[in-house]
């Protein structure tokens, strides 16, 4: 249900979003 | 004290995205990232239109600070 998976995972995805940036710039140079 | 160490964080993650170093995200900035992040197109657009306030079409600093804070809960 694409309607469902927009709602419910804006903020899961938003979460992915800030953590990738966060392990890029603690991570590998 | 945290505030003031997100703040921070947020500032540089938001170089990250600022590639150019404009002052603001665009929707563009956001999608060249998807060689960077693991996340597709469409979720690069999520996580946009999830921080953009009033739709004018870029993310200042504060949008961005703002979407860090409320997904960590704190008020920033």
């Amino acid at each position: 249900d694409p309607n469902m998976k927009a709602g419910a995972t804006s903020e899961g995805v938003l979460a992915n979003f800030f953590n990738s940036l966060l392990s890029k710039k603690t991570g590998s140079p | 004290d945290v505030q003031v160490e997100m703040l921070e964080k947020a500032r540089e993650l938001f170089q990250l995205c600022d590639k150019d170093e404009k002052g603001f995200i665009t929707k563009l900035d956001m999608q060249r990232l998807q060689s960077e992040l693991p996340l597709t197109l469409e979720q690069l657009e999520t996580v946009f239109d999830s921080l953009e306030q009033n739709n004018n079409g870029y993310l200042t600093p504060v949008e961005f600070s703002m979407g860090l804070g409320k997904l960590i809960g704190i008020d920033l």
